[in-house]
């Protein structure tokens, strides 16, 4: 809607005096006092009148701002250098502006009318940049808004009482607008995300520091938001150079994550691996490797290791998905709760497969979020079924039982891309010990054993193999299924002729083999 | 192969490619001795 | 066997092509994951030192952020009484920290400069900066090395200390690169 006559004057006038004012101070000096001198006169001017005009106020800040930003950076006959500094100092000032007016809004004791105002200046800065990204597409810059998000953000998490108090909501409010910005709706902006959502201030504040791990889930959200934009250029497998950009930085960040916040990586692993196309094998696998740092993990290479005997494979991993809501249709699901109580009727087996199936378009035939879930689902009900039962799992629990039908079932009736989906789901559960890595560790291994054809065994080695062969980390569950494979001659796995079907498959094998024994 | 919104997307990636974010985007301004950096030789100590 | 993409052979197909195809190594194969810059074995969190995901080194000290009273920031009042920078009129020992903690950073490159011009040459094996002790006879010397004493800069300990060394000459760095006017 048209601005009211004179307030993009009043704006341009107010912003210059307040950009002054502010490179005027020393750095790092008090500038309260300059700052209600300021309000004084952004009252005079009836811009605090109503909110409306704040609204609008902030817009048009942004917008001059912006545009001081872009007239800037095309004018070639200044050096980076200083472009840079020009453009910081007037980005800052604005920041600056902004952090006060929330810091002071409303009573010192009101969280309310600060968190209001916060939620509204990302807004319009988030609409703004939207707006900006549409418009000027490929011209398009990011450091502006980049600049704008990093310094609000550290500003407001100055060790001030009265920001003290509106920390989490600072965050909160933070990642609902990176959320907003996600790279698949602002893809010019992805690199610039990605610096923000890795800040180590954002991430030491939502990962360390929120009480009682609030900040997890949020932060969690954010990583699938990556992960979803990444996923259809990484299954393209060939990357080009700006995909490989932000596929480096994602490990980068993952890398920090798996060293310091591996805990975290435990309990999203299952949503994570939802989005990671199946290719990305090496970025699965270091979600799939972090493990609790209280825990010892025994050597996966210990000769006659006896993981039946580990203590830790009675309890189960946490996991912050509710597989169950996501088995749908509900009258599927009704089917199979239906199938796991009494094991019938032998139709529910033979429906199972198109259950699973989407389309007959190639790379979206499956449903792979209910694979997956439907994979975890059965084995957790699996796992508590043998308990109740007073046993434990091992091969021969697992066998003979419904659940292990459903397995059985499907490693059978798929084709090949079904197959391989269905045995990923199994093997993205091979983590840490624990009950879900020793279940689906002897899954794997039964499905091996009982398979009817040299197809099934050629392809729980292919998901486990192509697991192995990337640079490290693997995940310790990886590790002792596929020593148990080729160490134990029940499965005579070295009698079998896809072992054996290149000279390069041979090497593999052996190399693998070597190094696992 | 991508759909038409996926190549979109990444017609905005590769341009935003060109104008990576800088160190210093995320830092508060320094008054003495801005990073400049430079393509150090490899064998120089890199850490 | 299985003739498709989803069984042995399809991982060979996709092995073989990733052979002569560099883009298609980092999902075939992977990367060496400590080749990016972070110290996985660190026994500290490397979040707060985290140079963002385009960094090959994390952040240095004097990258970090850290509110410090206000009192503490004088900058502003002595900046303009400073002398400028001026590597020449630095001793060794200040050119040293100055290349040392400046890694990546024009001032490595100025400071290298600077220490090459004082005699120090810089080991490109060793990684060290090392300079004839003066006075000191050279035990033997060819068109391709020479045996002597050398002064050797120990960063770890910070400070000179004299060693017997085979120096070959094409193992010294040339007259570092001083065209980085533009940088400054």
């Amino acid at each position: 809607y048209e601005d009211p006559p004179g307030l993009v004057e009043k704006t341009d006038y107010l912003l210059r005096e307040w950009i002054g004012i502010y490179n005027s101070q020393p750095q790092g000096r008090d500038t309260t006092k300059q700052f209600t001198m300021f309000v004084h006169q952004m009252n005079v001017h009836g811009i605090l009148k109503t909110d409306d005009l704040i609204t609008r106020f902030f817009r048009l800040s942004t917008q001059i701002c912006v545009e001081t930003v872009y007239r800037s950076l095309t004018d070639k006959s200044v050096s980076m250098n200083l472009t840079r500094a020009k453009i910081y100092h007037t980005l800052d000032a604005f920041v600056k502006l902004v952090a006060l007016l929330v810091k002071h809004s409303g009573e010192a004791n009101n969280t309310n009318t600060k968190v209001h105002l916060l939620n509204k200046v990302l807004g319009i800065v988030a609409g703004c940049l939207l707006q900006d990204h549409d418009t000027r597409v490929i011209d398009f810059h990011q450091l502006p808004y980049q600049r704008i998000f990093t310094m609000l953000f550290l500003e407001l998490n100055s060790p001030e009482p009265v920001l003290e108090t509106i920390n989490f909501h600072v965050l909160t409010a933070f990642c609902h607008t990176l959320h907003i910005l996600r790279p698949s709706k602002a893809a010019g902006f992805s690199y610039a995300w990605l610096e923000l959502v890795s800040h180590r201030t954002f991430m030491g504040r939502i990962l360390a520091n929120s009480p009682q791990q609030k900040g997890w889930p949020m932060y969690a959200q954010l990583l699938i938001d990556l992960f979803k934009h990444l996923s259809p250029f990484l299954r393209n497998a060939e990357l080009a150079k700006p995909v490989t950009m932000l596929y480096k930085g994602t490990l980068r960040v993952l890398l920090v994550l798996l060293h310091d916040f591996p805990e975290f990586l435990c309990d999203y692993h299952y949503n994570f691996c939802d989005v990671i196309p199946p290719n990305c094998i090496q970025m699965r696998n270091l979600i799939l490797s972090a493990f609790p740092r209280n825990m010892r993990l025994p050597d996966p290479f210990t000769p006659n290791l006896k993981v039946d005997m580990l203590p830790e494979i009675s309890y189960g991993p946490r996991i912050l998905a509710n597989v169950s809501i996501m088995i749908t249709p509900a009258q599927f699901k009704k089917e199979l709760d239906s199938y796991l109580k009494a094991r019938a009727p032998v139709t529910f087996l033979s429906e199972l497969r198109s259950n699973l199936q989407l389309s007959s378009a190639p790379g979206v035939r499956y449903n792979i979020l209910l694979m997956n879930a439907l994979v975890l689902y059965v084995g957790s009900q699996a796992i508590s079924h043998i308990r109740s039962k007073g046993q434990t799992p091992n091969m021969s629990t697992i066998a003979h039982s419904a659940h292990m039908d459903i397995f059985q079932n499907l490693a059978v009736d798929l084709d090949t891309e079904g197959r391989y989906l269905f045995l990923n789901a199994i093997a993205n559960q091979l983590r840490y010990p624990n009950s879900h890595t020793h279940y689906f560790s002897c899954t794997l291994l039964y499905l091996f054993a009982e398979a009817n054809t040299e197809a099934i065994q050629e392809q729980i080695t292919r998901v486990l193999l192509e697991r192995l062969i990337v640079n490290r980390p693997h995940p310790w569950g990886l590790l002792i299924t596929f020593i148990e494979l080729i160490k134990n001659p029940t499965y005579k796995f070295w009698s079998h002729e896809f072992v054996r079907c290149a000279p390069e498959i041979e090497k593999l094998f052996e190399s693998v083999a070597r190094s696992c024994m | 192969p991508l759909q038409k919104e996926h190549q979109s997307q990444f017609q905005y990636m590769e341009a935003a490619f060109y104008h990576m974010p800088h160190p210093s985007d995320s830092e508060r301004i320094r008054p003495y001795v801005q990073r400049t950096p430079y393509p150090t030789q490899t064998y120089y100590i890199q850490a | 066997m299985v003739n498709d993409q989803f069984g042995i052979v399809g991982l060979l197909t996709f092995i073989r092509a990733a052979e002569t195809d560099p883009d298609l190594v980092s999902l075939a194969l992977g990367q060496d994951l400590t080749a990016l810059g972070l110290n996985l074995n660190s026994p500290e969190n490397l979040y707060p030192s985290f140079g963002g995901p385009w960094a090959e080194y994390p952040c240095r000290p004097q990258d970090l952020d850290f509110n410090v009273p206000p009192e503490y920031i004088i900058n502003h009042a002595i900046r303009d009484k400073l002398a400028s920078l001026k590597l020449s009129r630095y001793k060794d020992d200040l050119l040293f920290f100055i290349f040392y903690n400046n890694v990546g950073e024009v001032l490595q490159m100025m400071a290298a400069s600077e220490l090459y011009s004082r005699e120090w040459r810089y080991h490109i094996e060793e990684k060290v900066w090392i300079t004839q002790v003066p006075g000191m006879v050279l035990i033997e010397k060819t068109s391709t090395y020479e045996r002597g004493t050398y002064y050797f800069f120990d960063a770890q300990n910070w400070r000179k200390v004299a060693k017997e060394f085979h120096l070959e000459y094409n193992k010294l760095e040339s007259r570092p690169s001083s065209n980085f006017s533009s940088h400054i």
